[in-house]
């Protein structure tokens, strides 16, 4: 009886990261593979195709090829491009907060606990969930964006100057590494939820029910591995490893940010993005 | 809770989405 409730709360997580997330592991893999040749997504690799592109970074549904407008003189110079790129990245990482905070929301007890806390564990949570939802879009070649519709490069993103050219690649590097694991969507579902539901997280008034959840939750996990990947006996330990890396890559990617403060003046930050890195680390 | 505002926001609002 108990295995028959750690499935239902798989089955239950799976339904609403569906719900919640509007680009899943298995689209973006059938896009990057090419499996589905009639959304081919539009490639930015460099300044030219950035600026042809850039007007459709963030819309849900880009233009078919005849109905694009054909690049005009009244383009602005390319650093005002980059720039504006990565404002448009900024603005879908809110949202993307947005979307992870209705999925906390529906793991079961997570809405009973205390409201300071609920706000603790997604403050902590968040960078690490985006991360990890990242890698489902990257390949070694790049990074689909704007709900799958573009495909960036990598040698592009790391062409940014200074220092954002290097603040992709160890997500790359990252993300190679974590893809190998093999994990779909219903396995994501619960890995993203023991992720939030962390009674290790500085500042948190009642750590015993977080505890508490996430204990059913890793359960859960455990069982849908061992179901979902027969033959990886290994899989529930190497992804609770990932757990580890991922906190090194969150707090580099925090200090990086916190750099860019200092040196970049007219770089502003998201207000939501602002208090989610606020005194984080 | 000043410090958090809009993630306040987002917890306690319904599933309707949120003027970012």
């Amino acid at each position: 009886p108990e295995s028959a409730d750690l499935r239902a709360l798989a089955k239950h997580l799976y339904e609403s990261y569906l719900k919640s997330f509007p680009l899943t592991k298995a689209k973006a893999r059938a896009i990057l593979s090419g499996k589905n040749s009639d959304n081919a997504p539009f490639v930015i690799h460099d300044m030219r195709s950035l600026m042809e592109g850039e007007q459709f970074v963030n819309c849900r549904q880009i233009p078919t090829q005849e109905h694009r407008p054909v690049m005009g003189a009244l383009h602005p110079p390319p650093d005002e491009a980059e720039l504006r790129f990565l404002h448009s990245c900024q603005f879908r990482s809110a949202e993307a907060v947005s979307e992870v905070t209705e999925f906390a929301k529906s793991i079961p007890g997570f809405v009973n606990l205390d409201l300071n806390d609920q706000v603790t564990l997604l403050k902590y949570a968040m960078i690490e969930v985006l991360f990890i939802m990242m890698a489902a879009l990257m390949n070694k070649d790049g990074t689909l964006i704007s709900y799958g519709q573009i495909f960036m490069t990598r040698e592009f993103l790391k062409s940014f100057r200074k220092p954002f050219g290097e603040m992709m690649e160890p997500k790359f590097e990252f993300s190679i590494k974590f893809n190998l694991l093999e994990l779909d969507d219903s396995d994501m579902a619960l890995f993203l939820s023991v992720i939030i539901l962390s009674g290790d997280r500085p500042g948190l008034l009642n750590v015993k029910p977080v505890e508490d959840i996430q204990e059913t939750l890793l359960r859960s996990l455990e069982l849908q591995l061992k179901m979902n990947h027969p033959d990886s006996p290994q899989l529930f330990a190497k992804v609770l490893q990932k757990m580890t890396d991922l906190r090194q890559l969150v707090s580099d990617h925090v200090q990086s940010i916190q750099l860019l403060k200092q040196t970049e003046i007219d770089m502003c930050l998201h207000p939501l993005l602002q208090e989610i890195m606020r005194d984080l680390y | 809770k000043e410090k958090h505002k809009i993630l306040h926001r987002l917890l306690q609002n319904s599933t309707s989405p949120v003027d970012l």
